[in-house]
């Protein structure tokens, strides 16, 4: 059973999770079709840049993340960044668009220049976060999860960050028993998209060199 | 480096002000 202070968390996470988005008007130019190379690789620029700023401002209303260590809280966003990323836009290719919409945002990462052998994993990744169905509170926790990593470099205070992110692991275990009680590897299946994550950020900078000389 | 430099920067930035929605 969830507790009401669990409940309280989820639903602070969540609220974050949904507040702090995209603009719109970002949205609208990714949705158009027409674009010349430069155009795409300038408005896919302006869209990380966006992603970092939205994923820090989630990450302010994660209950204690404030209260960390200045320093620790830079270290743990430099450090998740890339995973929060693929994360995040893994979720938006999860969700149900209007007919099209999933096809033109491809078309944009086919077209960008990123080599072929980055593509593949990042849309497997897509795929297998797709799969899993996940409901917008595992969601939201699960990119919180991914933030509070403990084991991040130059985070000093390893065991602050652990106290943060042990309570958001024990919510997520319990709603995946109780939103996927016929799948008892639900849980582990969620964490293991996160040793996937791993794999995509070890790719990340050298997928940038590689689009940069392209 | 310079992509770590640039990420740092943002993230320094948006931790210190507000970003409007």
């Amino acid at each position: 059973e969830i507790t009401k202070e669990q409940r309280t968390l989820m639903r602070l996470i969540v609220d974050a999770h949904n507040r702090h988005q995209i603009p719109q008007d970002i949205t609208k130019k990714l949705l158009q079709e027409q674009y010349s190379a430069e155009e795409n690789f300038l408005l896919l620029t302006e869209v990380a840049t966006n992603q970092v700023q939205v994923l820090v401002e989630f990450t302010k209303n994660i209950p204690g993340f404030l209260s960390l260590d200045h320093e620790d809280q830079i270290a743990l966003l430099k450090g998740s960044a890339v995973e929060a990323m693929f994360l995040r836009s893994a979720q938006v290719f999860s969700r149900k668009m209007p007919n099209g919409y999933i096809e033109v945002l491809e078309e944009r990462i086919r077209k960008s220049g990123i080599s072929e052998e980055f593509i593949t994993p990042m849309f497997n990744f897509y795929k297998s976060i797709n799969e899993l169905h996940m409901v917008e509170e595992e969601q939201a926790l699960l990119t919180a999860i991914t933030i509070l990593t403990p084991d991040r470099p130059y985070v000093k205070d390893q065991q602050a960050v652990e106290r943060l992110q042990e309570p958001m692991l024990d919510v997520l275990r319990k709603l995946c028993i109780l939103q996927h009680p016929q799948e008892p590897q639900y849980f582990a299946r969620l964490l293991g998209r996160l040793t996937e994550l791993r794999t995509l950020n070890h790719y990340h900078a050298e997928m940038l060199t590689s689009w940069r000389m392209n | 480096p310079g992509n770590s430099i640039g990420l740092e920067a943002i993230i320094r930035k948006a931790l210190m002000g507000k970003y409007d929605d």
